[in-house]
C-alpha cells in the first residue's frame, strides 16, 4: 500500500490545486528557499489528522489557508487530498484506490471525509491504523526535527517509542 | 500495555545498536532505560560512542554526529517497527560527504519496503531518487510543482531522464 | 546610556533594510522597538516581507528564509559597529545556491575591513577563501590541521593554490 | 589589526599543540565531522573570555580539557594562545605583536596572560575593548546559534545590539 496521489488546493503558498504524483520507491522533492517543499511535508501530515498548529509552524488552524500575497487576495478554504493504492488490499476496503482529504475554513473547523463521504477524525485514524500508517506521525520527520530528538526529555523520547510500538 | 511497550523497546534498541554501527563504523551506540525497574513511565536515555572516541554528553558531540545520533534513533525505529511511508525533510543538511552515503544506503533499506518522501538540497541525495519533483515559487506568491522526472529504470541508478 | 544605545539602533535598523534587500531582492525588512516610547527597556522585534509575499509571522518563513533573516540581522550589526574579526561556524547550510552567493558577497564586503574566519562543508564558501585549512581527526581520537592553502593572488578568485 | 596566530593546546580534541596561522582575509576551515572545526571555532571564544561553559557545550568549565579517548588518556590542562598582529598600532602597546592566552586546569580555575604576563580577566578584556574586538561576542556566530536569534526574546535581541553598540 503506498500513496499514490498528493493533492493541495489553497492549503499554504499552494493556491491552486496542485497534484503530486508519487512512486512507490524513493521519492525527492527539490527547489530554492521558500519555494514550498516543506508546505508540501505539512499539507501531507495535516491531512493524516496532525492537530497542532506549531507542528505546521502556524499559530492557528488558520494559517494553513492560503493567505495571499503582495499580487493576490487570500482564500478562504485550504483542501489536501490524500489517495492509497490499496492493490495489495492492505485495507480493509473492497477498493483498488481510498482518498482521504481534509478540508478547513476560517473558523478554524477542519471536516474529514473518505471516499468524499464525511467522517470523523477517529474514522480516518482508525483507517490509517488498519494500513500500518496508524498514529506514525513519528515516520514524519519535519526540517530542523533532529535536534529535537537530542534535545527530548528521556519521557520524550519514549512517547516517540510507544507511538510506533 | 507495558508488554507492549517492552518488546518495542527492545526491538528498537537492538536495532539502534545495529543502524548505530553503519553510520559511525568502529563506534558503539546504545539506548538504556533511565529506570530498568520502572517499564511503565521509565525514560529512554541515548548513549553514543563515536569511533576511537570516549563516551561523553550529546551536548559536546560535533552537529554532524548530533544529526547521525538523531537519526540512529529514528531509524532503529522505523526498522523495529515499520510503518509504509516515510518522510524525511532535510535531515542529512549537516552531513559531510561520507556520512551523507552511510544515511543514503540507509534510506535505500527503507526503500525496500515502504515508500520515501525527501525533501532535499543535497545533489547526492537527488541522484538516488526514483523520481524528483521541482518546485517553485511564481511571483505572485504561489507555489507549484514545475518538474517531474523519473529515473528510466529502476537498476540504473544514475540521475533521472525526463521521460514527460 | 540610552543615547548609545538609541543611535546603535538607529544605525543597525539603516542597515538592515540594505541587507534585507541584497538576500531578499525585492522584499522589504524592518526592525522595530516594541515600545519607541521605551527606549531604556524595551525589546526589539524583526519585521520581514520576502518579495512577492505578505508580511506574515516569523514562523511561517521556510527554514533557508529563517536563516537569510537571521543574517540579516547579524550582518547589519557587523555593518553598523564593524568588528576587525568574524567567526561564522557553517551559518550557510540551509541556503540554496542562489541565497549561498549573496551570503558570500556580503562576506566579501566585511572582509575589506575585517579578517573573517568561516567554517563550512559547502564548496562555493570553499572557493571563496583566501586560505584554506584542513582538520582531521586521528583514529586516537586527536584532531590535527593537515593542510593550508593559499590562493595564489587576491585577485584571481578561483581554487586555492597549494602553497607548501 | 589581525589575529596572526591561533594555537590550542590540550583543548578540546587538540590534544597535542596545534598552531593555525590565519591570514587578513577569508580564513575557510573545512573537514569531516566530528574532527574538530567547531572545536577551533570554540578555542577561539574561549581565550577571548567567554564565560558561559553552555557556550561551549559543556556542563562544566573543565569540559574544554582534553578528556582523552579510546587509545588516550586525558589530560591536565588546556591552554589556548591567541597572537593579535599589532602592526597598525590599534592597542595602545609598542608593539608590533600581542599574545593573549587562557590556561586551565581541572580544578574549573582559568588564568590569562598577556604577553606571559599574568594579568585578570578584567585586563584582557579591556585589551580587546582598545582593539575593537571587545565584548564583540555577538561578532562570534557559532553552530546552529542562526535560529536562536529569530528565537530570542525581542530583549535578548536588544542585547545583541547593546553589546555592539
Ligand atoms: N498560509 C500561507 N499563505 C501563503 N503563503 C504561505 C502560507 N504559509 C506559508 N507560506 C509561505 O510559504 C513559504 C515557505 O515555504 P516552505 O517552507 O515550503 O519553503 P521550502 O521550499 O521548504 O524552503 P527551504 O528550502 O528554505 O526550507 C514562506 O515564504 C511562506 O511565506
Ligand atoms: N574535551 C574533549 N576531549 C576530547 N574530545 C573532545 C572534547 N570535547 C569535544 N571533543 C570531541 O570533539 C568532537 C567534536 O568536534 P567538532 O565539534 O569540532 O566537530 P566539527 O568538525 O565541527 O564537526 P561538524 O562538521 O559535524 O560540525 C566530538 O567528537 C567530541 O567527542
Ligand atoms: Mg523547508
Ligand atoms: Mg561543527
Amino acid at each position: 500500500m503506498f500513496v499514490r496521489f498528493l493533492r493541495l488546493s489553497g492549503f499554504k503558498s499552494f493556491a491552486h490545486p496542485t497534484v503530486l504524483e508519487l512512486e512507490r520507491g524513493i521519492n525527492v522533492i527539490v527547489g530554492p528557499n521558500g519555494s514550498g517543499k516543506s508546505n508540501i511535508a505539512d499539507g501531507l501530515s495535516w491531512v493524516l489528522g496532525s492537530q497542532a498548529p506549531s507542528s505546521l509552524r502556524g499559530a492557528s488552524m488558520e494559517d494553513v489557508i492560503f493567505a495571499g500575497s503582495a499580487e493576490r487576495v487570500g482564500l478562504g478554504v485550504a483542501e489536501v487530498e490524500l489517495t492509497l493504492d490499496n492493490g495489495s488490499h492492505t485495507l480493509p476496503l473492497d477498493l483498488s484506490e481510498v482518498t482521504i482529504s481534509r478540508f478547513a475554513d476560517r473558523t478554524g473547523n477542519s471536516e474529514y471525509r473518505i471516499n468524499a463521504a464525511p467522517c470523523r477524525l477517529l474514522d480516518v485514524q482508525e483507517l490509517l491504523s488498519d494500513a500500518g500508517v496508524g498514529r506514525s506521525l513519528h515516520s514524519l520527520v519535519g526540517q530542523g526535527q533532529l535536534d529535537q530528538v537530542l534535545h527530548a526529555q528521556p519521557l520524550e523520547r519514549r512517547a516517540f517509542i510507544e507511538e510506533a510500538a | 500495555i507495558v508488554q507492549v511497550f517492552s518488546e518495542a523497546f527492545e526491538d528498537v534498541a537492538r536495532e539502534f545498536e545495529v543502524v548505530f554501527e553503519r553510520l559511525f563504523p568502529g563506534g558503539r551506540g546504545r539506548l538504556e532505560l533511565s529506570d530498568p525497574q520502572d517499564l511503565l513511565g521509565g525514560g529512554i536515555e541515548i548513549e553514543a560512542r563515536p569511533p576511537g572516541k570516549r563516551v561523553k554528553k550529546l551536548s559536546l558531540l560535533s552537529g554532524g554526529e548530533r544529526s547521525l545520533v538523531a537519526l540512529a534513533f529514528l531509524f532503529a525505529i522505523f526498522r523495529a517497527r515499520p510503518s509504509p511511508f516515510y518522510l524525511l525533510d532535510e535531515v542529512e543538511a549537516a552531513l559531510d560527504d561520507v556520512n551523507l552515503q552511510r544515511f543514503i544506503s540507509l534510506v535505500h533499506e527503507l526503500e525496500e519496503r515502504a515508500q520515501v518522501l525527501i525533501v532535499t538540497h543535497q545533489k547526492r541525495t537527488m541522484e538516488a531518487a526514483d523520481v524528483l519533483y521541482g518546485v517553485t515559487m511564481r511571483a505572485d506568491g504561489v507555489s507549484e510543482v514545475i518538474a517531474r522526472r523519473m529515473r528510466e529504470s529502476r537498476e540504473s541508478r544514475e540521475s533521472p531522464v525526463l521521460t514527460e
